[in-house]
């Protein structure tokens, strides 16, 4: 019953096709976000828009969600990225600290950033413990799925810098906007990556005095718009908190990658070593899931290996 | 076999008077939804809506709708309104009361206080399973987020982040303050 938006009449009859270089780029304090005009018509008869992220070493990307699908693919480095689906519960949860043992907590030590965590903490009397929803680890050659209205972000750990391509599918049913791609951040007063095409788009249009007046409000989140007695009662918090979040500080010119000094702290299972078989790689952190649908070497009557996937309910030669 | 599944489908359900509501605060309002699961003939239609009844000062979180337009009418009574767009510019701040209409569209931000006693709404949404991300209380996307990775979003400590993610212990409804309730009573 999903039908994909269909580009309008005659946006399709393209008689020479380009490739194409990124034509627009915002530098962050921790790196830089390249964008592809979505206005060209090649991308408006495919209905996608396209942006590449470049992450340094202890950069995160701040937290967004966009109006369309999103496919991300880690072209080089690796790290982190989280996912906050709207009403799943926190499913990660910090032990008490003699239970540490088995998670991982990142954390680059830098000293003075570290000695003054551990200040605050023990002014709180004990160490809050945090739980938050699922976080994952990514690495060169994955593809990240993020669905539509789903916040993401990501953090680099590592030195290589991280170059991630993302393909927003604005042509999706589950855009129910116009074409345009567009980022919701949840912080900082940086300009969204594709503002500027928007704007464009409507001095096109003619609307010139709309244009100017949308120019001189960019940059901001989508929490910088409400008024600050509504964010204290929603949230519950001082004014000082609030002004942090609507990116109101005045050290906020960092854009929508940020440098992280010491470094990130959460929960995450340890990470499982790669073993070398047969020549390649194995990865052992791939889901049970996957691990059942293995193919597995069997031996056939003819005496010949085959290759038969291994079901469920099968008794197979696997390990455990 | 048509006369089997269209002609005989259930093609009502009532959410404006109902006694079992999908979201309920005694202090603050209540909420009832009805989706293609409650009313499978909206599956169609590729349509919900959203009855809501909200109490003098109590607030609906900033959310907003994740694949859905709504189409927000009041029916009684007048609530403040503030609706923000991706570029975080305040494209709505005002009263809506009842006999009017105000369009949200699909993610953007969308809080509301009442004005009134009762504010009573009825908000009509695009999608047969619209769904809400909430901005703030719990469960919410930013309690979603790891302490360290909100203190550093936000360039604040620890501390401020820990408040950020559990001071408000409501999920949708948020009671007045009772600063609010003295002064109504």
């Amino acid at each position: 019953p999903h039908q994909k938006q269909q580009p309008q009449q005659n946006e399709c009859q393209l008689e020479q096709l380009n490739a194409l270089e990124p034509d627009n780029r915002i530098e962050s304090e921790g790196g830089i976000i390249e964008t592809w005009n979505p206005n060209n018509r090649q991308f408006r008869c495919a209905g996608v828009a396209l942006s590449r992220c470049t992450l340094q070493r202890n950069s995160l990307r701040r937290p967004f969600y966009s109006n369309a699908p999103q496919e991300i693919f880690i072209q080089q480095g690796s790290g982190y990225f989280g996912m906050v689906f709207p009403g799943c519960p926190e499913t990660f949860e910090e032990p008490q600290e003699s239970e540490q043992r088995e998670s991982r907590r990142i954390r680059e030590s830098v000293q003075g950033e570290s000695r003054r965590i551990r200040e605050s903490e023990q002014g709180e009397g004990r160490r809050f413990r945090d739980s938050h929803q699922k976080v994952n680890r990514f690495r060169e050659g994955d593809l990240i799925a993020v669905p539509t209205g789903t916040v993401f972000w990501m953090y680099n750990d590592q030195d290589t810098p991280v170059i991630a391509v993302s393909l927003i599918d604005t042509g999706s049913f589950q855009n129910q906007l116009d074409e345009m791609p567009r980022r919701f951040y949840l912080a900082g007063n940086q300009e969204q990556e594709f503002l500027q095409y928007q704007q464009q788009q409507v001095r096109g249009r003619g609307e010139q005095r709309r244009g100017r007046e949308q120019q001189e409000n960019e940059g901001g989140n989508i929490f910088s718009g409400f008024k600050r007695d509504f964010l204290e009662d929603a949230l519950n918090v001082n004014r000082h908190i609030v002004d942090r979040l609507q990116g109101r500080n005045e050290d906020e010119e960092k854009g929508a990658i940020v440098k992280v000094r010491g470094g990130l702290s959460f929960v995450t299972p340890p990470e499982r070593q790669s073993r070398h078989q047969g020549g390649s790689i194995i990865e052992e952190d791939e889901d049970e899931e996957d691990e059942w649908r293995r193919p597995h070497h069997q031996k056939s009557r003819r005496g010949e290996e085959e290759e038969r996937p291994c079901r469920r309910g099968q008794k197979c030669e696997r390990s455990n | 076999g048509l006369e089997e599944t269209i002609c005989t489908a259930r093609l009502r359900q009532n959410i404006g008077s109902s006694s079992s509501p999908d979201i309920y605060n005694p202090e603050a309002g209540r909420i009832k939804t009805v989706t293609s699961f409650d009313l499978p003939a909206l599956r169609w239609l590729r349509l919900s809506a959203e009855h809501g009844t909200l109490h003098r000062n109590a607030m609906f979180v900033p959310h907003y709708n994740l694949n859905a337009n709504s189409a927000i009418y009041a029916l009684r009574g007048r609530a403040r309104l503030q609706v923000v767009n991706c570029n975080g510019n305040t494209v709505f701040d005002g009263e809506l009361e009842a006999g009017r209409v105000l369009i949200v569209p699909q993610n953007f931000a969308v809080a509301a206080k009442s004005m009134s006693d009762r504010f009573q709404y009825v908000s009509f949404k695009t999608n047969d399973n619209a769904a809400i991300a909430r901005l703030a209380g719990t469960q919410s996307t930013l309690s979603g987020v790891p302490m360290d990775v909100l203190a550093a979003t936000y360039n604040m400590d620890r501390n401020e982040a820990r408040q950020l993610k559990n001071n408000n212990l409501y999920k949708f409804l948020v009671p007045p303050r009772e600063s609010e309730r003295r002064a109504a009573a």
